[in-house]
Order: C-alpha cells, then sequence, then structure tokens
C-alpha cells in the first residue's frame, strides 16, 4: 500500500517538523540547513525518501517528496517548473507500466497529494501561492495548510482561513474538496467529515519536543508565556490533518489521483 | 527637532503594529490592505506620515515612512530602487538647502534610521534582505529588528540572531553600531549600552490591543496557552527598541546621519 505525498511552501515554514510530528517518523535528523548564499541559486532540487509506517495496523509505504528552494530566490517565476516536472514523470511511469507486460505488479509512485505551506504572516494568498496553485490543481490534490498557526490568535486565525477561501474561489483553484458523504455512511463518519469540510485550510503546528503537561508527555513549544500542545483541537488542527490524512481520506486522495487527475493526464497524452 | 524613520520589510511582518506601539500613535487605523492580485504589482510605494509626539517632556516631530509592497512580488530584484531614490532626495533637498540663502531655517527631512524587518521564519537573512542591505548601509542607519519575535521559542530566539550577526559579518554589511561610551560616562549609560549592544537584533513584538494583568493594563497578544506581553522583558527586545530610539541613542542616530552619511553624499555628488 503505496502513499505519496510532495510537501511544498517557502524554507523556514516548519515542513519539516510537521511532517515527523505527522508520522512519527526521524526523516531530517541530519538535514544541514543552506544559508542564504546558497538559496540564492534559482533551481528548486527534488528530495524524496521512502520510509515503512504502521497506522492502526495497517502497514504502509510512505514516501515525502521535499523541494528546497522552493520560493527561496529573489526572482521566484518559474519555481514551480521541477515540481510540475516531476509529477508528471511519475503518470508518464505509470502510463507505461500499464501499458507494459507487468500491469499486474506496478508499484504506484504516482503523487497522491500536496500538502501546500501557507505563510502565516501573508494576508491571505501571495503571488507565489496563486501562481503554484493554478498550475498545479489539474495534476495533483493539493490541501493548503496554515504554516506555524501559534503565531495567531484565535481571531486572526479565523480571519486568515476566510480570507485564504476567499482568494482560492476568486482565482478558480481547485484545491482537494472533501467527498459528499452518502446518506447510508454512518452518522459518526458524517459528524466527523462535516467537520473537517468546515476546518479547511487547517492551522497547523509541529514540534520535536515533548513536555510533562497534567502528568502525561505532550508534544509542544515552550514559550515564556505558556506551552502549545500541538494535538490539543483548542491550540491547532494539526490532530484534524493528521485524521484526515491517516485515517478516513487516504483511501479518497488515492482514489482522486487514479480516477480523476491519472485519466486527465492519460487522456492529454493520448490526445497529443 | 525633526526624526525620520523609514520601515522596510515583506507585508505582514507587523510593521505598523510595531510602529503604533512605539510611539502610542494611531497612524494606521483607516489602512486598507491590498489583496494578492493587487500586489502582484511590482512598484514599491513610499507613503510618509508626520505626527508630533511628546516624550518626557521633548516635543518631537516624528515623521514616518512606509514602503507597502517592498518584497510582496514574484519577482523582487529592484524591489529597493524606490527606496533609494527617496532617501537620496532628502540629501538633495538638504543639500541645496544648505547652499541657497535661507540656511538657518533648514527643516531637516532626511532620513535618520531604517527600521528594516527581519521575517522570523527565516534561518538568518534571506536573499532580499542582504541585497537590500547592501545598497542602504552607506546611504542610512539600518536598524534591524526580528518581526513578530512572539513566533519563537527563547532558543530559536538565540539562534537565530547569532545567524544574521554571522550574515552581517559574511556580507560586510554597516548596520548601525552604538557608540563606544567614553570613560568620563556616568555608569548607569554604559551598562545600559552594553546590555543594548549585546541584544541587536532586537527581537520584537507589537500589539494594539490591553489585557488585564496583575491588576495593570498591559499591551499584548492572547492566545489559548498565554499572552505575550510586548513590554516585558522576559518575553521579547521592545521596550530596549524603544528606550534605544526614543530615550538614549536618537541623538546619535541623527549625528551619524549629519556628519557622516550626509557628507559621503555630499562628497560624492560634489565629485560627480
Ligand atoms: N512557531 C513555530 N515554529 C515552528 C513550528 N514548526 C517548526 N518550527 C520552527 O521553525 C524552524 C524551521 O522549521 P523546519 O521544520 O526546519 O522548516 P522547513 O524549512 O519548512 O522544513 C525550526 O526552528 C522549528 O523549530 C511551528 O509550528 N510553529
Ligand atoms: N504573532 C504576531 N503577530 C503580530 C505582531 N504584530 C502584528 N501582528 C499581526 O500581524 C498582522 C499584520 O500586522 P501589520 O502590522 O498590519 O503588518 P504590516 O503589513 O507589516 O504593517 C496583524 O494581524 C497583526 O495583528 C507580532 O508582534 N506578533
Amino acid at each position: 500500500f503505496e502513499f505519496t505525498v510532495v510537501v511544498v511552501g517557502e524554507s523556514g515554514l516548519g515542513k519539516s517538523t510537521l511532517i515527523d510530528s505527522l508520522f512519527q517518523t526521524n526523516l531530517y535528523a541530519d538535514r544541514n540547513i543552506p544559508n542564504a548564499k546558497a538559496r540564492i541559486k534559482k533551481t528548486v532540487e527534488i528530495r524524496k525518501q521512502t520510509v515503512d509506517i504502521e497506522e492502526k495496523g495497517v502497514r504502509l509505504r510512505l514516501s515525502v517528496v521535499d523541494t528546497p528552494g522552493f520560493g527561496d530566490a529573489l526572482n521566484n517565476d518559474k519555481c514551480w517548473d521541477n515540481i510540475v516536472k516531476f509529477i508528471d514523470e511519475q503518470y508518464e511511469k505509470y502510463l507505461s507500466d500499464e501499458s507494459g507486460l507487468n500491469r499486474r505488479n506496478i508499484t504506484d509512485q504516482r503523487v497522491h497529494c500536496c500538502l501546500y505551506f501557507i505563510s502565516p504572516t501573508g494576508n491571505g494568498l501571495k503571488p507565489l501561492d496563486i501562481e503554484f496553485m493554478k498550475r498545479l490543481d489539474t495534476r495533483v490534490n493539493i490541501v493548503p495548510v496554515i504554516a506555524k498557526s501559534d503565531t495567531l490568535t484565535a481571531h486572526e486565525i479565523k480571519t486568515l482561513k476566510r480570507k485564504i477561501l476567499d482568494d482560492i474561489r476568486t482565482h478558480s483553484i481547485d484545491v482537494y474538496t472533501f467527498p459528499e458523504t452518502d446518506s447510508d455512511e454512518d452518522e459518526e463518519f458524517k459528524r466527523e467529515n462535516n467537520q473537517l469540510k468546515s476546518s479547511v485550510p487547517f492551522a497547523v503546528v509541529g514540534s520535536n519536543k515533548f513536555y510533562d503537561i497534567r502528568g502525561k508527555k505532550v508534544r509542544g513549544r515552550q514559550y515564556p508565556w505558556g506551552i502549545v500542545e500541538v494535538e490539543n483541537l483548542e491550540h491547532c488542527d494539526f490532530a484534524k490533518l493528521r485524521s484526515m490524512l491517516i485515517r478516513t481520506h487516504m483511501q479518497d486522495l488515492k482514489e482522486v489521483t487514479h480516477e480523476v487527475l491519472y485519466e486527465q493526464y492519460r487522456a492529454n497524452r493520448l490526445r497529443s
């Protein structure tokens, strides 16, 4: 069972911390952070890491694709090119595997989800966010998140979420939307689905440190004025993103990739 | 007694909130924030507001120059041009006033300080910061600050300050440095000067809201996990920046502008 996530956003928005928090991995322990000079070079790299994880008894082969350098240069026009190319290459690989002799044993390396990090200091979407999403929304399920949301008060989060949804609508960007629940689904799933739907884009916080709070070990960030608890629903939407990605909607993300996005790619390729 | 500050940094870094917090003004009450589409246009505007304030019995004519649009476009090369032009124009004006008949009553509209906002999500200086400071350090006193420092833990602030000072040294950028204290100055001033020197770049937080804490009205930001107190030295360097700008070093900022930076401009102009 394979699942591939591409993680996109300017450096320093807490991407690697969030990935390690979501999947309880340690993918970035020995990463070296480039200094400003090294980041001036324009090319955006593509780095893939694969790890086997186990979630509630299900074994999963998770691939995380990083895009260091995205949005970091002085001039960022076309910084999405390498990412578009990479996603198309996976479709191309799948297309040739599907048309080959070995149709039975194809490993699915297509990208099922793009976790896109929106800066919390913006006032809605920035020009870079809009340009990126407009080019990728027909190729991959985009799940936008508000990065480092512990820098925003509860009121500022509400305003920013509304502003982002307005920008998404004005620019007709097709982000991943939760499927309508069928009438025969159980009440619990319907309720949870609606709760997730009303919290998008998720405002998330990540951390690799743990603190003792009320006798439990809690993942959090410590400030002089208090401790942010990553998994506390009063503090941020981390737990909602985690349950959506791993428990309730991973299957749907794979299905949309296969039945809609890949089919679109195939149709375009066969026509050209 | 005139003092002019130019405020530079990407939008959303809390610049207007900090200015209102520092000078207890309400300069930005009816400002309209442009949406992403409006920000794509490349030109950086120059907007000046002047207000009379009184600090510990001294009347001061404070001018604040905003630079909306700085660093907000997709392609930010040359976004500093309008700011450089504006600063040079003030020197030119002063030069012609000085050589005119009315030397006695010159109003000093030169820019005495550039408050430069460094994003807290960076890993030191970004390419844009370096390019801007390298072009302005011979024209104006640059006072770099770490914006929205309530997004950083105490440890992260220490690391970021060190990284920024390294980047400033590597790129030989000339930011404003505190004058050496003479041996005859009183102990109190020496101690305070050293404390300020060791805290640069100041990590600041701003807010327009007040909360009742320990029976006092305190300027702060409220999170579910606690309240950041802007003027609390355990929480950020706001109080240090305020005392430096208004109490202890405003005179020195004016003197350096007049005796060093303006003289350099004048010498270059007369030579060319
Ligand atoms: N305020 C805040 N800081 C965070 C958060 N997650 C990570 N950080 C800090 O931000 C810095 C950069 O995080 P990192 O994950 O390396 O960012 P990346 O460059 O996007 O991968 C580190 O100092 C982290 O401790 C968060 O949710 N909130
Ligand atoms: N976390 C944090 N947010 C701040 C701070 N100062 C302002 N803000 C918030 O950041 C947003 C933008 O602030 P503003 O002053 O308009 O930024 P400007 O565009 O740089 O002038 C507002 O929602 C403020 O409430 C701060 O010190 N820390």
